[in-house]
């Protein structure tokens, strides 16, 4: 699948 | 950080604050659904957990831990301090439906197959169903206070204010997350018949009680 995307929403 | 992030974000904070005054004021749980308060935390939980992992700003790891405290707080307060308020009975969806059915899909369809993936994934599913059981709750018993209606409106409005972010973060900045945004609509959709009820009801003054 897509690269895994950073995670800065909560 | 845009302004819809940020009130979305606010709205979160304050649906937690309204839930919690709800019950600290009135010594009382009734209405509430314990169940969806669980799955909060399994999602809080979830999510969370790159707490350990990865530090993205202060803000972020404030609210992250405020909200895992006070989740963990407002399960407290359900099932130990006010107990005997609580209205098990009413609160009688079958969260394994939910759980079961998440857990396959955050298995097959994830950005990665990596641990820490997986179980974000999950949590952002899980989310997005969580407040079937309070929806649920309130279909049975056929009514909510006012406060729970504002709480449910408080915590309705921060996953559309998220579509908004994501819509102006697509175009401001390129970022487009497909399982944040189906999630995101999947969960708004569920709040549309309350927010139909809220804005008839609720904003003129009127508690909502449904027909029998």
């Amino acid at each position: 699948g897509d690269d895994a995307v950073p995670k800065d929403e909560l | 950080m845009n302004i819809f992030r940020l009130c979305g974000d606010m709205s979160h904070l304050a649906a937690i604050i309204i839930l919690l005054l709800k019950m600290w004021k009135t010594r009382s749980v009734a209405g509430i659904s314990g169940k969806s308060q669980i799955l909060f935390a399994t999602v809080f939980t979830a999510r969370y957990l790159d707490l350990f992992t990865s530090f993205i700003s202060i803000y972020n790891t404030c609210m992250k831990v405020f909200f895992i405290g006070t989740v963990y707080f407002t399960i407290y307060l359900i099932y130990m301090k006010f107990k005997a308020t609580y209205d098990s009975n009413h609160d009688s969806f079958r969260v394994e439906f939910l759980i079961v059915p998440v857990g396959g899909l955050a298995f097959l369809v994830n950005h990665e197959f990596a641990p820490l993936e997986i179980i974000w994934t999950f949590s952002i599913y899980l989310e997005s169903v969580a407040i079937l059981p309070q929806l649920f709750m309130i279909s049975k018993t056929g009514e909510a206070e006012t406060i729970t209606s504002h709480y449910l409106f408080a915590l309705g409005s921060y996953r559309a204010l998220y579509l908004c972010n994501w819509i102006y973060r697509y175009y401001a900045e390129g970022f487009f997350d497909l399982i944040a945004v189906v999630a995101g609509v999947v969960q708004t959709i569920l709040y549309c018949d309350f927010f139909y009820l809220y804005i008839t009801k609720v904003m003129k003054g009127k508690k909502i009680s449904l027909p029998a």
